[in-house]
């Protein structure tokens, strides 16, 4: 019998206080608490750590404040392409999949295409209907959309027509 | 990016991450997070560890999977383990990275070489921190 434990991120860079409001900085870490007592819950009513994480990156894919579901990034062509995967360290199963563009939540799909296929990866269209055949919600892309990424996305782009793309802050790249 | 790891109380340990990629990425782009071994990897035992940060790095060093491989192969500790691969490895290509991960004894380390990220655990003394900042 094991103590449990949980540990979460919600992803590293530059992180400069200008970018968002304090309040927006305690809504961040907010929701990160709200993620760690989601996967807690079930590890102290002695779940497994599969769901606990599945459980913690769902609550981190719901906020705006991060950059996954929904508040994640934008491609060039302004629309969202959704990665996620999960792994079971008992049995060495995982499930992934890659440039969904419709899943509500990515993690779910993943989790999906670990115990309900016989692929480790699935991409793409595939990878949406393969969830969507599973019962998984699904959205339009634009559910995933914040104002935030959209300025971001503006702004790298006005670098490119300038030139100046090479002078962009690891904040505009990455967020 | 985020993600999570945990070690549950059968001693099981697992990983998960979540992407948007980054910022005017190229269409169809696949980084490392769904990636087995680059952006997330779990053995028991072992460790289970979740990355964030460029994914083409993270993919060429398959560094999850590299965690796991020192501490198994090396008998590097998880501390030893995540901190060679963000304060060495991924800080000598120059690029920003973090992970967090967990070892078979619950013990959590949450490295990383850029400014902040986002980060929380709950360690088996069942205190809850989180953090954003250095």
């Amino acid at each position: 019998m094991s103590l449990p434990a949980i540990a979460i991120h919600g992803g590293c860079g530059t992180l400069a206080a200008n970018l968002q409001s304090e309040a927006d900085w305690a809504q961040t870490r907010a929701h990160l608490e709200a993620a760690l007592r989601a996967g807690w819950k079930i590890l102290t009513a002695g779940g497994s750590a599969l769901d606990a994480v599945e459980a913690a990156v769902v609550v981190l894919e719901d906020s705006p404040h991060f950059n996954a579901g929904h508040g994640a990034a934008l491609t060039e062509q302004s629309v969202h392409e959704l990665d996620a995967s999960i792994m079971d360290g008992a049995t060495l199963a995982a499930g992934g999949v890659c440039t969904v563009r419709a899943i509500r939540n990515p993690i779910r799909a993943a989790r999906a295409v670990m115990d309900q296929s016989d692929c480790v990866l699935l991409s793409g269209d595939a990878a949406d209907a393969f969830a969507r055949s599973k019962g998984l919600p699904t959205v339009a892309n634009g559910y995933f959309t914040t104002e935030r990424r959209v300025q971001a996305l503006a702004s790298l782009k006005a670098r490119a027509a300038r030139g100046t793309i090479g002078l962009a802050s690891e904040a505009e790249r990455h967020g | 990016t985020v993600g999570a790891v945990a070690l549950d109380r059968q001693g099981d340990l697992a990983a998960a991450t979540s992407t948007g990629g980054f910022n005017n990425k190229p269409a169809g782009r696949v980084g490392d997070t769904p990636i087995v071994g680059a952006g997330t990897y779990a053995r028991n035992g072992v460790c289970a560890v979740s990355c964030t940060g460029q994914g083409e790095v993270f993919m060429r060093r398959v560094a999850a999977y590299d965690v796991a491989a020192r501490m198994s192969y090396g008998g590097q500790t998880l501390r030893q383990a995540t901190d060679t691969l963000v304060f060495d490895v991924m800080s000598g290509h120059k690029i920003g990275a973090g992970l967090i991960a967990i070892d078979a004894f619950g013990q959590v380390c949450a490295p990383f070489n850029t400014l902040g990220m986002a980060r929380g655990w709950i360690g088996t003394d069942g205190v809850l921190n989180v953090a954003t900042h250095k």
